[in-house]
C-alpha cells in the first residue's frame, strides 16, 4: 500500500 | 495605497495560468520585498509559493502591507483581456474591497482598466525552513512537461531516482511500465538547453503525476525548471519568472506502508 503524506506532515503552519 | 506597474504583463498571464489549476482562491500579499503568495490545493498536498520581488516592477508602490484575497479563475479572466505586450498596472485604496487591473498598450493608444471584487479568504501559512537537498536536477521546462505527459498516459505516479548515473523518471500501470533517463549533459549549444544533476546523495521518491502536470503550466515562464530532492522533504519544482522572481511548487511524497 502507498499513502500520499500531505505537506502538514513536514511543515509547520504559521 | 499599492499600485504595481509591470512592463512585461505577459509575466503576470503566465503566472495566473500557472497556478489557476492548483489552487481556487488565494491571498496575494503585497510588501516592501514584492508582490507574493502562498497557497495550498484542497487537499493540503502540494503548494505554491509565488514571489515577484518589487525591484522587477517598472514602479513600486505600497504604502503598507496588504493582502488581497482573489478567486484565481476571475483574475485569469482579467488577465486574459490583456494583451500579450500590454504594460499592467494594479492599483488598490487602502480599505478597498475592490483590485483594478490597468492595461495599457505599447503604444499607450489603448487603454482599458478592469476592476475585481476582493474577497475574504482564511489560508493557513506553512512555515518552509530553509533546507539542504539531496539532489538538485536543472533541466529544460519543456522536456520535464513531455516527460511527466507521457509518462501519464502509462501511471498515475512517477518514481523519480537521482543517482550519479543520471535522473530516473518510472512509472508502472496496468498496461505496463516506463523508464525515462535523462543523464548530465552539459555540451549543449544554449545553456538553457543543459541538465545538470548535483547529487549530496541518492535519492528516490514517489509522486502523483496528477500534480506533476499541473506544475508544468508554468512551461511558458522558464526555459529550466530546477527539481530539488531530498528524502526527508517535500519535492521543489522551481520556474523561474524573467529575473524579478520565481514560482516554486512543492509536493508532498507517496510513501510505501
Amino acid at each position: 500500500e502507498i499513502f500520499q503524506q500531505t505537506l502538514t506532515d513536514y511543515f509547520t503552519n504559521k | 495605497m499599492l499600485e504595481l506597474r509591470l512592463v512585461q504583463g505577459s509575466l503576470l498571464k503566465k503566472v495566473l495560468e500557472a497556478i489557476k489549476e492548483l489552487v481556487t482562491d488565494a491571498n496575494f500579499d503585497c510588501s516592501a520585498t514584492g508582490f507574493s503568495l502562498q497557497a495550498m490545493d484542497s487537499s493540503h498536498v502540494a503548494l505554491v509559493a509565488l514571489l515577484l520581488r518589487s525591484e522587477g516592477f517598472e514602479h513600486y508602490r505600497c504604502d503598507r502591507n496588504l493582502s488581497m484575497g482573489m478567486n484565481l479563475n476571475n483574475v485569469s479572466k482579467m488577465l486574459r483581456c490583456a494583451g500579450n505586450d500590454d504594460i499592467i498596472t494594479l492599483k488598490a485604496d487602502d480599505g478597498s474591497d475592490t483590485v483594478t487591473f490597468m492595461f495599457e498598450s505599447p503604444n499607450q493608444d489603448k487603454i482599458a482598466d478592469f476592476e475585481m471584487k476582493l474577497m475574504d479568504i482564511d489560508s493557513e501559512h506553512l512555515g518552509i525552513p530553509e533546507a539542504e537537498y539531496h539532489a538538485i536536477v536543472k533541466m529544460p521546462s519543456a522536456e520535464f512537461a513531455r516527460i511527466c505527459k507521457d509518462l501519464s498516459s502509462i501511471g498515475d505516479t512517477v518514481v523519480i531516482s537521482v543517482t550519479k548515473e543520471g535522473v530516473k523518471f518510472s512509472t508502472r500501470g496496468d498496461i505496463g511500465n516506463a523508464n525515462i533517463v535523462c543523464r548530465q549533459n552539459t555540451t549543449v549549444d544554449k545553456p538553457e538547453e543543459a541538465t545538470i544533476i548535483e547529487m549530496q546523495e541518492p535519492v528516490s521518491l514517489t509522486f502523483a503525476l496528477r500534480y506533476m502536470n499541473s506544475f508544468t503550466k508554468a512551461t511558458p515562464l522558464s526555459n529550466t525548471v530546477t527539481i530539488s530532492l531530498s528524502s526527508e522533504l517535500p519535492v521543489v519544482v522551481e520556474y523561474k519568472v524573467a529575473d524579478m522572481g520565481y514560482i516554486r511548487f512543492y509536493l508532498a511524497p507517496k510513501i510505501e506502508d
